[in-house]
């Protein structure tokens, strides 16, 4: 473990922590894509599997449970307790293009042909596109409240962080995971344009509004 | 270096 993936665990604990308030004290899940979030807990189910086979740490361990349960609560949270205020209207993504070519890829890009392995790689492609359709809507409604823009910097702070992390790996143990690498500057990448907006109106004390 | 899948990350 070095300081860079743990400040990047503590800003994907952190956006989590972020969304849940939200939704708790606004009473609301307004501006949260439904589609984003149950791709998180598609994400995190088919790759924390290994939670049943494979000890790395306790704090491992705590993590995945904490990543696999909080994203499903968010999902009951949504669906169940806030029903009301979830607006599939302007949730349009269409998903099945973010499953398809990442379930082709995981069957292209494996470290070793097995189901939990292909599971796996399929699960590092779709994270790093799952965030789309939360940016989608994003676009179209052209504005977010504050604490969404706040649980989407953490969000995206997190895989950022992962960066240097890899290049301290690189230089320190000498390994290099491309699967994990080429996916998490992808996936840091797709932040960019949000990041441009977030430094330079919600961090000046505007609110996040895009040009029209 | 060499390639593996680094499986201590989250």
């Amino acid at each position: 473990m070095n300081l860079f993936r743990l400040f990047g665990d503590m800003s994907h604990l952190a956006s989590i922590l972020i969304l849940v308030h939200k939704i708790q004290t606004t009473r609301s899940c307004r501006g949260i894509s439904f589609k984003t979030q149950a791709l998180y807990v598609t994400v995190f189910v088919s790759r924390y599997l290994d939670l049943f086979y494979d000890w790395v740490s306790l704090y491992n361990f705590f993590m995945k449970v904490f990543f696999i349960s909080s994203s499903c609560y968010i999902l009951y949270l949504m669906k169940m307790k806030f029903r009301p205020t979830n607006d599939p209207s302007i949730d349009t993504f269409r998903i099945e293009y973010l499953l398809g070519p990442c379930a082709i890829l995981a069957l292209i890009f494996h470290y070793k042909f097995t189901v939990t392995e292909v599971l796996w790689s399929f699960s590092i492609f779709l994270e790093s596109v799952a965030i789309l359709p939360q940016l989608f809507m994003l676009q179209r409604t052209g504005e977010a409240e504050t604490i969404t823009t706040h649980y989407l910097a953490a969000l995206g702070a997190y895989r950022a962080f992962y960066i240097p992390n890899w290049i301290y790996r690189y230089w320190t143990e000498d390994i290099v995971d491309p699967i994990a690498v080429t996916s998490g500057i992808v996936q840091t990448a797709l932040y960019l344009d949000f990041f441009y907006v977030y430094f330079t109106k919600v961090l000046q004390g505007q609110k996040f509004e895009l040009p029209a | 270096a060499p390639t593996a899948h680094v499986k201590d990350e989250l």
